[in-house]
């Protein structure tokens, strides 16, 4: 079937469990979104090239901690009204379901903590939005810890895994709202600050961290009780009877 | 014992102690994944080497070949017993995982470890 559109060629397969999650996946050619370029790019690909050897192997000594990390784009940054030193930008990241069999183990938010809009230099940092009683007000939560981000200087890496995994469970369309808010550095109101020509991509993204539950799950299934703790890579062998 | 069973089996095998070169082994093969037509969305890695088995099953499946009891069996059947019973075929039997850099259709990058994509080493069953 030489030729013939890939996608066309896996359709004859369905049945065959990658396949069918790449029919799910994989955007068709005339599908793609533009792939997101810049510091979201670059920071997936340096996190490969440290998770993986240039044949694809992963490697033994990877620290990633999960066997998918999913970049996610803002929905929308919405520039609220100037209020005293601050400026903050509104974003909403969506939290897509996953197919059943991975699970949440970390969500971090990466932002530039070093902002130069026009002649301005700000620093900046991140508040999760929570909503507190009736009207929602201003978050002052923190207790998130920071890092400095593995790859650029100027960005920072917060991790807000429990404030995500609190909205992860619920039912329904689940956004991730963040305040990302800056300051001029030298403590003086802002005047007339362009967020707009400020794309949301060029301040933060989130990353979503999963394990794959399904083959721990089919391993526990597989053993009767007990067994599990002597359980190694090797576990065929334990199954199969010695000759 | 197989040695008494071997004494009795003709076959090629008997003559040759060592692997003959068309039976069951892993041979390499690499891909680009241009050439399977997922490059529109895979990042990384651009090379691919899945390997495959190939080769015919020996009568006597040697330890090390990691055969099951029954494709012993299975081999028995089909010089014994009824030669519409096909012979083991020669499949993987141990394989690695492989990362992959994808772009999802909604635009968002995925990081992404899936299992069972490189043949490392072959069987008879």
């Amino acid at each position: 079937k030489i030729g013939q559109p890939s996608n066309a060629l896996m359709a004859d397969a369905p049945s065959l469990p990658l396949i069918r999650e790449l029919l799910e996946g994989a955007p068709g050619k005339q599908q793609r979104k533009p792939p997101v370029l810049g510091h979201p790019l670059r920071y997936m690909l340096e996190l490969y090239q440290r998770s993986a050897d240039a044949r694809g192997r992963p490697r033994e000594n990877r620290t990633i901690g999960a066997t998918m990390v999913r970049l996610v784009r803002p929905l929308a940054d919405v520039a609220r009204p100037l209020r005293g030193p601050w400026n903050i930008q509104t974003l909403d990241f969506p939290l897509r379901p996953n197919q059943v069999a991975y699970q949440l183990v970390q969500a971090t938010v990466v932002y530039r903590h070093q902002l130069h809009l026009a002649r301005f230099h700000l620093s900046c940092h991140v508040e999760p939005w929570v909503q507190k009683g009736p009207t929602n007000h201003f978050p002052s939560s923190g207790g998130y810890s920071s890092k400095p981000s593995m790859l650029y200087k100027a960005w920072t890496e917060m991790d807000i895994t429990q404030h995500v995994q609190r909205l992860w469970n619920k039912k329904g369309r689940r956004v991730l709202r963040l305040y990302f808010m800056c300051q001029q550095q030298k403590g003086s109101d802002i005047l007339e600050l362009q967020w707009h020509g400020t794309s949301s991509l060029d301040t933060a993204f989130l990353l979503l961290y999963f394990n794959d539950t399904h083959e721990s799950v089919q391993k526990a299934k597989l053993l009767p009780r007990g067994l599990e703790e002597f359980m190694d890579d090797d576990s065929s062998l334990l199954l199969r009877r010695t000759r | 014992q197989t040695d008494s069973i071997t004494s009795g089996v003709p076959g090629p095998f008997r003559e040759h102690d060592g692997l003959k070169s068309n039976q069951c082994s892993l041979h390499p093969f690499q891909v680009s994944f241009h050439q399977l037509g997922w490059d529109h969305w895979i990042i990384a890695p651009h090379l691919y080497t899945p390997n495959y088995c190939k080769g015919i099953c020996p009568r006597v499946l040697q330890y090390g070949l990691n055969s099951p009891n029954h494709a012993i069996i299975q081999n028995l059947v089909n010089e014994l017993v009824d030669q519409s019973i096909p012979q083991p075929s020669c499949v993987p039997y141990k394989y690695v995982p492989i990362s992959i850099l994808l772009v999802e259709a909604n635009g968002s990058i995925l990081y992404k470890e899936y299992e069972d994509m490189i043949a490392q080493s072959c069987t008879c069953r």
